[in-house]
C-alpha cells in the first residue's frame, strides 16, 4: 500500500495557524532566524506539546494534531 | 495556574459588567443567569464583587459577535475559537467576546455558555491559560456537567487579589497526578483490552501501544455518567462496562450508555436493600462470575444465570487473605486480581489464594 504522507497539506496549515494564533509564531520571513534543527515551528511545537502534557517531539504527530483541532478559547497561550 | 504576562489586575475590587447584546440561541434570562453564575464563581473565591449594569460603560463589557469584529482577533466561524477576553485595563480591557457563529447552550451540548463565560472571566480578571486539565482556565473546551473552580483556579485568583473575605475559604477539586505516590482510586475496569482507572471526574488510561498515561474527564467518553463513580467492571461476554454509584448502575457499550439505565442494583443483581453502594467489582471472563465488594464482605454473581450465587455474602478477609478487609478498586489481568486499598496494590492469585506481590498504587503508569 502507498504510505500516506506523514503530514497532509491541510494539517500543515492547521499547525501553522494554531502556532500563529496561540504561540506567537511569526510568519515574517525576515524575523525568523533560519537555524538548522531549530526552526521556530519546531520550537513552538515543543512549547505547545509541553503545555498540553503531550510527548515533546517537535513534530505534528497525531496526538498533537488532535489537541490542535479541539475547540478552545481564542486567547493565546503565550504573551503577544 | 498562569498569570497574564505583566500581571495586570483591577485596582478596585468592586467591578461592573454589562451584557451589550444577547445571543438568539438562548432566552435572555438564561444568558443573564449564566453570566451571573460565572461571576459568582470568581467572587466566591476572592474579594472581588460584581454589579450588573443595564446601560453605559462597565468595566467588563460582554458581547456576542462574529467574524471580524474590529479587535485584533477575528472569529473563525463555527468551532475553532469559541470566545476571547481581554486582560484587566481601561476601554477594551476586561471585555469578553463570544463567537456568535457557535451554538450556545445551557446543557451538555456544545457549547455550554456558562462554562465558556466562567473561563473567559478568568482572563478578564488577569489569569492566563493553565496547564492543569482540571482547571477552568485550561484552554480547550471540556464540559463535564458541572462548572466549578478547581483548586488551581482558586490559587490563581487568590495570587492576584488575595483570599476571600468569607470566613470559610473555598476549596476546589484537585486534578489527580498519576505519578503521585499518595494517589487513590475510586474504581478500575478493563475496557476492550485496556485498563481504565477512575478518580473523581477523571479517568487515567494506559495501553501497551501508548505507554504514556492519558488523563482526561470521564465525560469525554460518557457525558451522561455522573462523577465520583464507586465501582466498575467489564462484562466482556456482552462487551459491556458497568459503572456503579450509590444504589444505581449504568451499562455502556463503547461510548454509548445503553438505554434504560441507570438501574437499581437490588432489582438487577439481587442485593438486599441494605446494600447502599458497591465499593469495587470485577468479573472473571472465563467463568462469568462477578465479584462485588461491599464493606468487609463480597458477593458473587453469575453473569450467565443472571442471579446471585447462593451462600453469599462472605468475608473478604477469609477468601482473599492478605488484602485486608476493604477494597477500593479491583480489576483482573492475565488471570490475576489486582486489588487496591488506599495507596496499596495487591497482586492476588485466585487459584492459590495468595498475595503474590504488594505494589505501588501507580505501578501501571510507567512513572
Amino acid at each position: 500500500f502507498p504510505t500516506p504522507p506523514e503530514t497532509p497539506e491541510q494539517d500543515v496549515e492547521t499547525v501553522q495557524k494554531y502556532l500563529e494564533n496561540y504561540y506567537n509564531l511569526k510568519t515574517d520571513g525576515d524575523q525568523i532566524a533560519k537555524q538548522k534543527n531549530k526552526s521556530p515551528v519546531v520550537e513552538k511545537l515543543k512549547q505547545m506539546q509541553e503545555f498540553f502534557g503531550l510527548k515533546v517531539t517537535g513534530k505534528p504527530d497525531a496526538d498533537t494534531l488532535k489537541v490542535m483541532k479541539q475547540p478552545r478559547c481564542g486567547v493565546p497561550d503565550v504573551a503577544r | 495556574f498562569v498569570l497574564t504576562p505583566g500581571q495586570p489586575q483591577w485596582e478596585n475590587t468592586s467591578l461592573t459588567y454589562r451584557i451589550e447584546n444577547y445571543t438568539p440561541d438562548l432566552p435572555r434570562a438564561v444568558v443573564d443567569r449564566a453570566m451571573e453564575k460565572a461571576f459568582q464563581l470568581w467572587s466566591n473565591a476572592s474579594p472581588l464583587r460584581f454589579t450588573k449594569l443595564s446601560e453605559g460603560q462597565a468595566d467588563i463589557m460582554i458581547s456576542f459577535v462574529w467574524g471580524d469584529h474590529r479587535d485584533n482577533s477575528p472569529f473563525d466561524g463555527p468551532g475553532g475559537n469559541l470566545a476571547h477576553a481581554f486582560q484587566p485595563g481601561p476601554n477594551l480591557g476586561g471585555d469578553v467576546h463570544f463567537d456568535e457563529d457557535e451554538r450556545w447552550t445551557n446543557d451538555f451540548r456544545d457549547y455550554n455558555l456558562y462554562r465558556v463565560a466562567a473561563h473567559e472571566l478568568g482572563h478578564s480578571l488577569g489569569l492566563g491559560h493553565s496547564t492543569d486539565i482540571g482547571a477552568l482556565m485550561y484552554p480547550n473546551y471540556i464540559f463535564s456537567g458541572d462548572v466549578q473552580l478547581s483548586q488551581d483556579d482558586i490559587n490563581g485568583i487568590q495570587a492576584i487579589y488575595g483570599s476571600s473575605p468569607n470566613s470559610e475559604q473555598p476549596v476546589g477539586p484537585q486534578t489527580p497526578q498519576p505519578c503521585d505516590s499518595k494517589l487513590t482510586f475510586d474504581a478500575i475496569t478493563t475496557i476492550r483490552g485496556e485498563i481504565m482507572f477512575l478518580k473523581d471526574r477523571f479517568y487515567m488510561r494506559v495501553n501497551s501501544y501508548y505507554p504514556e498515561v492519558e488523563l482526561n474527564f470521564i465525560s469525554v467518553f460518557w457525558p451522561h455518567l455522573p462523577n465520583g463513580l464507586q465501582a466498575a467492571y467489564e462484562a466482556a461476554s456482552r462487551d459491556e462496562i458497568r459503572f456503579f454509584k450509590g444504589n444505581k448502575y449504568w451499562a455502556v457499550q463503547g461510548q454509548n450508555v445503553l438505554r434504560g439505565y441507570p438501574k437499581d442494583i437490588s432489582t438487577s443483581f439481587g442485593f438486599p436493600q441494605t446494600v447502599k453502594n458497591i465499593d469495587a467489582a470485577v468479573s472473571e471472563e472465563e467463568t462469568g462470575k462477578t465479584y462485588f465488594f461491599v464493606a468487609d464482605k463480597y458477593w458473587r454473581y453469575d453473569e450467565y444465570k443472571r442471579s446471585m450465587d447462593v451462600g453469599y455474602p462472605k468475608m473478604i478477609a477469609y477468601d482473599f487473605p492478605g488484602i485486608g478487609n476493604k477494597v477500593d478498586a479491583v480489576f483482573m489481568k492475565d488471570g490475576f486480581f489486582y486489588f487496591f486499598h488506599g495507596t496499596r496494590q495487591y497482586k492476588f492469585d485466585p487459584k492459590t489464594k495468595r498475595v503474590l506481590a504488594i505494589l505501588k498504587v501507580n505501578s501501571w503508569f510507567n512513572c
